[in-house]
């Protein structure tokens, strides 16, 4: 009498929306433009043009129900565009994507997107509308989600000439939102993703009309990353199995320098004997025991080489000096020190932290007395949970800011980026980081030494102050 | 040359595995005990009887491997038992289960039982052992996950004859871990676990082969949660659409009927002339348009009775006051005061808080002076996240003790529980409770009522105080 039944994922996360960040209608208001915007903003990089995004928001009429409040939001980008046979799996369907490689992303889980379109549609039973090019034709969708078997239901599709090769996507959708309670909040996530993304043109209409223009301080864009090979020290039992059962190697030897980074013949060689496995033996004959002796050798073996950090792209000093100066209006009068850590990694995942402090006249005036953090992960603003997270922990419980001259009514921004192939976060929401030792230890590490640059303003300061009081 | 791809849900759980409560082995041995005993006890509950669980950590002993630590975990209950053609599905898919419904239970996701299997594969590549009957023949299957499709690979499967009539389930696994990094808060999750399910007997034998006995102190189970229809409030779009798709119905009058709880003859014809549409329509031929007027007005008709909450299970004043007596040895030397609020909903869920204050000589000698906060979700101990939470923020925010005569130095443990058909997690590994404001309104108003209790409390002692030196 106990029934038994499976769930699709979309299903799931229709029962657990809150899990994915739609707890309550002014949140969704801010999970989805934040799930879309990511969205556009990766596929603008990855097509490598400076970013030009465009949303608007429209409060959809409703004389008869004055609680709820209903929206449509259209966010239109130059990125890559998606080809016609994945736009259906892209924004209709649960845990499908182009960023499950080991390469830095915003987008990491295959699921935002579809998540903005689902709960768009659970609040107002309106399909989606998806136009989409990557150069040639245009595809013009129009899509529900059949939400128990995780897949779209084509409503239509219409396909047009693209005379003059746009390439990006639109999306529209309507849902169920609060704005006026979120919007605050909205609008601080739209200025410090142009703050940590100065090479993007953001353009924002709200449901009033205002409009809303965060304008490029460069046309430089960051480093493109690059996808890589796992790290041995990134191995378990599960991926070591996979890359044997897909390898077309003959020998373990060949197995190691060609499924992982940094393995060259010696290290192989060594890897191979301090695991106790013959250099010869075939992959797909490794025994079950061999396995879990190789993958426990991973951890034992310490001549590998340290991670290759090219899949991460860093904001680089410049750029996020440019951006801090530029959202934050900071004049001659203001002081900035950026600082950039060298790779670090996480069981297995290479990381690099990026920090830079900032005071000042300007400081003071827009943010006052205190310390106040600004938490970005994959160039993506943290709004919530701060005192859970990672940054603040550091910020607050790590650091003796009084031996850096930084008191209590100090003026102080503080902004930290964390990046990497895996952000360590503890919910799909992407609210906040965990403190992953490692990860803390670095960022704890790159507020010291921007902080320490803040002393020597501060002293300098100090001695300029005495000096012209003699 | 954008690459897509989709991954199965174990695929996506054993990639993020610390979203699920995984994050490093000594958390991962909390969790794998906490989902394993968690359906032991949903299943002797389910079954009717008072639970006997047996659970038993092994360290297997690795001459070469001194860094990393593997264990053994076995559990037994004497539980409902999982029927031959489920047991491969609720131990190795993902997103399969028995608690989808509307019914008050531990489990709620489909996942945790499988996370522990996975997280035990992934790092030891051991398979793991499932033996359960529903009282007839005896079931032992040996399966690994086959993760990439989400489901069981069954490496044997042996029946038995049950002469006895055993009734229950055995699960062995072996993963890594690390038990002297989590053991006192295991114990601590134990022992609370007592503290709330004080008709359970759990006996638990650690890696040093040390002996833990948790006695239950009554044979009296708490009333069996009945499955509900869903309430109108708790509705949105994709619900009304799969009623209407499954519906057996002939008019709305009878559909609103039929698939509500508490929606009589009179209900029904006002609410369905609130939205518009006519109680002969025939369910199947409502447009899309009629679909969102309905939803719409099940939030503007204030006449829907109050949700049924036979589908939920407090604990009871009388088992919660036995259980903290017993784990907190508490004296005719120390005072509690142990309340039940009435049912109350949260979007649609029903939900009922139970709170209790104890103070006295025995808690001051075991929990020093403050206030030390016992938090529980359906019966689930919370141990981390705490200040994350609903209940902390309620106790230290939201109530002024010294008001309840409650100092800083003063000694006081408050428990809370909450359990509901859907508790409002913030993540799938069951850490803390959001603030849902009709959830934090309630843990509030539980504590304070509690706190009233302490307070007359402290006021006849004082009195006595005063009489006394007179
Ligand atoms: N504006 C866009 N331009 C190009 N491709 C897009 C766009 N939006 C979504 N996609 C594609 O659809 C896929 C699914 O998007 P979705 O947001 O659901 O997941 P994700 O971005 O991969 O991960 P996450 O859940 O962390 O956001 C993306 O991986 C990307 O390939
Ligand atoms: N010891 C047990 N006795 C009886 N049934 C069990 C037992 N353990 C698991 N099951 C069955 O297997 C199913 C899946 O278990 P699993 O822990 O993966 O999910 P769940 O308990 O439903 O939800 P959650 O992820 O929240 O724990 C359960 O719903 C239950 O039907
Ligand atoms: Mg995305
Ligand atoms: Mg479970």
């Amino acid at each position: 009498q106990t029934e038994y039944q499976s769930i699709s994922p979309a299903d799931f996360f229709y029962r657990n929306r809150e899990i994915a960040g739609f707890s309550n209608p002014s949140r969704a208001t801010y999970t989805a433009v934040r799930e879309l915007l990511e969205n556009s903003m990766d596929a603008c990089e990855a097509q490598r043009v400076p970013p030009e995004v465009y949303l608007r928001i429209t409060e959809i009429e409703d004389k008869r129900d004055t609680e709820t409040k209903f929206y449509k939001l259209r966010i239109e980008d130059n990125g890559t565009g998606v080809p016609e046979e994945h736009i259906p799996k892209a924004f209709a369907t649960v845990f499908y994507g182009s960023k499950y490689i080991l390469k830095q992303a915003r987008g990491t889980f295959g699921l935002g997107g579809t998540m903005a379109v689902l709960y768009g549609q659970i609040t107002t039973h309106k399909p989606v509308q998806v136009i989409s090019s990557t150069g040639g034709e245009i595809h013009d969708f129009t899509m529900m989600i059949d939400i128990q078997n995780n897949r779209a239901s084509i409503l239509k599709h219409n396909i047009r000439q693209n005379p003059s090769g746009w390439r990006g996507t639109a999306l529209e959708l309507q849902m169920e939102g609060d704005y006026s309670r979120i919007m605050y909040r909205l609008i601080e996530y739209l200025k410090q993703t142009a703050m940590v993304n100065p090479y993007a043109d953001l353009t924002y209409v709200d449901p009033r009309g205002r409009l809303y223009k965060f304008e490029r301080g460069t046309e430089k864009l960051p480093p493109l990353p690059q996808s890589v090979k796992p790290h041995p020290h990134g191995v378990d039992v599960e991926t070591f199995r996979r890359l044997i059962a897909e390898t077309k190697t003959r020998n373990m030897k060949q197995f190691m320098m060609e499924h992982f980074q940094g393995v060259g013949p010696t290290t192989a060689y060594k890897f191979l004997d301090l695991a106790g496995i013959s250099t010869k033996a075939k992959p797909k004959t490794l025994s079950p025991e061999d396995l879990v002796k190789a993958v426990r050798a991973t951890r034992e073996y310490t001549g590998f080489k340290r991670p290759d950090a090219s899949c991460l792209s860093p904001i680089g000093e410049e750029l996020l000096e440019t951006g801090i100066k530029k959202e934050l209006n900071l004049t001659e009068e203001d002081y900035i020190k950026v600082v950039t850590r060298k790779p670090s990694t996480y069981l297995g995942f290479p990381f690099i932290v990026e920090a830079a402090v900032a005071t000042g006249r300007t400081v003071r005036k827009t943010h006052g007395a205190g310390i106040t953090i600004y938490r970005f992960a994959n160039r993506i603003p943290l709004l919530f949970d701060e005192s859970s997270g990672v940054i603040w922990k550091a910020a607050n419980r790590n650091i003796n800011w009084k031996t850096y001259n930084v008191e209590s009514d100090t003026s102080l921004v503080i902004a930290v980026h964390v990046c990497s192939t895996k952000i360590p976060y503890k919910s799909v929401g992407k609210e906040y980081m965990a403190d992953q030792p490692a990860v803390e230890r670095e960022v704890t590490n790159a507020i010291r030494e921007a902080a320490r640059g803040v002393r020597r303003y501060f002293n300098r300061r100090f001695r300029i102050a005495r000096e012209s009081r003699r």
